[in-house]
């Protein structure tokens, strides 16, 4: 474990958490997708599928389970709960991700590092992850309104991914045949999606505007 | 191999 990769879950946990906080404490879901969480809960749901057979440590463990936790509750917040559901922008969020999820598991099929079905539900998760943001930067060009909940989400995710790479860069350099290109091009591919937010992002803080989106 | 395929990687 480096520092890079405990930063990166740390800003990972916060992202989700933060959300979850929010939407409980405000009753309020306003700018965020839900397209964008189903497919989160259904990212850690095929890759923690080891969570019982294959103990790697009890950190390893206990994130899987909170991650598990704040991803569903989020989505059963967006759409169970009396007051929150109906702050829920349906009509915004229209993002087809079954035209996502698709193209994911085929691809997972074809590109895994075993054809088990353990393997290639991780390689699944692994392209699901690094598309699944899509929704919610559709929702925020679409509603234009990038409110601090739906913003400081999307940063934290974004900067979740960087730390992420900059751990594996020091896990090749560190340790001998540390290779994992399925994760590595998604992971870059997920990035590079952030970018442009980010940008917008870093500009609407100095100039201290609101965030706005091109559209 | 094995230990290249135990994703140890949240």
């Amino acid at each position: 474990m480096n520092l890079f990769r405990l930063a990166g879950d740390m800003t990972h946990l916060v992202s989700v958490v933060v959300l979850l906080l929010k939407i409980h404490t405000i009753k309020s879901c306003a700018g965020v997708s839900l397209k964008t969480q189903e497919l989160y809960a259904l990212v850690f749901a095929a890759r923690y599928l080891d969570l019982f057979v294959h103990f790697v440590s009890l950190y390893n463990t206990v994130m899987k389970l909170v991650f598990l936790a704040s991803s569903f509750s989020i989505v059963w917040y967006m759409r169970k709960h009396k007051i929150v559901r109906r702050t829920y922008d349906r009509e915004h969020d229209t993002f087809r991700h079954h035209f996502i999820v698709l193209p994911c598991l085929v691809l997972a099929l074809l590109i895994n590092e075993r054809f088990t079905f353990r393997e290639v539900m991780w390689a699944f998760s692994i392209y699901l992850e690094a598309v699944a943001i899509l929704p919610q930067l559709v929702l925020l060009q679409r509603t234009r309104n990038i409110d601090n909940l739906t913003g400081q989400y999307v940063f934290f995710l974004g900067a979740y991914r960087v730390l992420y790479i900059l751990n594996w860069i020091y896990r090749y350099f560190t340790e001998p045949h540390f290779v994992h290109w399925i994760s590595w091009i998604a992971g870059i591919v997920q990035t590079v999606l952030y970018a442009d937010f980010f940008y917008y992002y870093i500009i609407s803080w100095k100039n201290n505007v609101k965030l706005e989106l091109p559209a | 191999k094995s230990e290249a395929l135990e994703h140890d990687e949240l």
